[in-house]
């Protein structure tokens, strides 16, 4: 489901968060 | 040791959120994120609370370093 609910999926969304940051900080230098 | 270079990481990964170095990140700091980060700004902000751990309003580097340990399933400790 596309819509899902901020604050239903928080360790997801975290973990999303984190990924995100290492993937710029290592994509990006 | 594993755990300082944790820190290490936590540390470099906060200063992309704080670019103002200011010490600490607000939610609008981390909303701006969204320019960068495959996040919604609802996502960004439920990251925020999450991390917020005493709800003043303010990630400090340690809160932060705490939400990446438990993301990364370390405990670290004060």
């Amino acid at each position: 489901d596309p819509n899902m609910k901020a604050g239903t999926t928080s360790e997801g969304v975290l973990a999303n968060f984190f990924n995100s940051l290492l993937s710029k900080k290592t994509g990006t230098p | 040791s594993f755990q300082q270079e944790m820190l290490e990481k936590a540390k470099e990964l906060f200063q992309l959120c704080d670019k103002e170095e200011k010490g600490f990140i607000t939610k609008r700091d981390m909303q701006r994120l969204q320019n960068e980060l495959p996040l919604t700004p609802e996502q960004l902000e439920d990251v925020f609370d999450n991390l917020d751990q005493d709800n003043n309003g303010y990630l400090t580097p340690l809160e932060f370093s705490m939400g990446l340990g438990k993301f990364i399933g370390v405990e670290v400790l004060s």
